[in-house]
């Protein structure tokens, strides 16, 4: 554990706790894509598997149940609770464009190939590229309420907090996995238009706006 | 463990 991965994971849990509190807090999940949420939930199931199998430290497994009840309970606010918030109008990327590269992908570029193994391989690939729904729904109604880009902020910055934790024990540990590494990349990649928008926008109180 | 290394990251 150094600082990177501990910001990296703290960031994590602040994005999840952001976005169930904006769900709970205005009885609205308006702005939000389920099929990104759905993803994500997709994401830590086929990823956490391994609590069964292996342990590693009562951080590590409480984090993984966190991730895995949080993103269920998302999904429960989202499509049972407010489902009539749900703005599915605008949400309408589609998800088996990213699903099934992602298996394919797992299944041919892995470390192992074994059934936990490629299921981790594909949870990572998965993750890399579950945020598009949402940014593609942002750039669809061309605004996030300033709550929202708070949220992708801090979701945002954990895989590149994770970045650096990677760069840290390639020379503290060499310890490498060019698998998450470079999906790691992909999605920090994504998130730049972003990152740029909310530091010229959301940071100086405006509202995260495209332009037109 | 399974794996080649322990996946202690998240």
């Amino acid at each position: 554990m150094n600082i990177f991965r501990l910001l990296g994971d703290l960031s994590h849990v602040l994005a999840i706790l952001i976005l169930l509190l904006k769900i709970w807090k205005t009885r609205s999940c308006a702005g939000i894509s389920g099929r990104s949420q759905l993803l994500f939930a997709i994401v830590y199931t086929a990823r956490y598997l391994d609590l069964f199998t292996s342990f590693v430290s009562p951080y590590n497994s409480i984090m993984k149940i966190l991730f895995i009840a949080a993103s269920y309970g998302t999904i429960y606010l989202m499509f049972m609770k407010f489902k009539a918030t749900y703005d599915h109008n605008h949400d309408t990327f589609r998800i088996e464009f990213l699903v099934l590269p992602c298996i394919v992908l797992a299944l041919a570029v892995n470390h192992e190939f074994s059934p936990l193994e490629i299921l981790w391989t594909f949870s990572i690939y998965l993750e890399s590229v579950a945020i598009l729904p949402q940014l593609f729904m942002v750039s669809k109604t061309g605004e996030a309420e300033s709550i929202t880009s708070h949220y992708l902020f801090a979701l945002g910055s954990y895989r590149a907090l994770y970045l650096l934790n990677w760069v840290y024990r390639y020379y503290a540990e060499n310890h490498y996995d060019w698998i998450a590494i470079v999906a790691g990349i992909v999605q920090t990649v994504l998130y730049c238009d972003f990152f740029y928008l909310y530091i010229t926008k959301v940071l100086k109180g405006k509202k995260l706006q495209l332009p037109a | 463990l399974k794996g080649k290394y322990l996946k202690d990251e998240l």
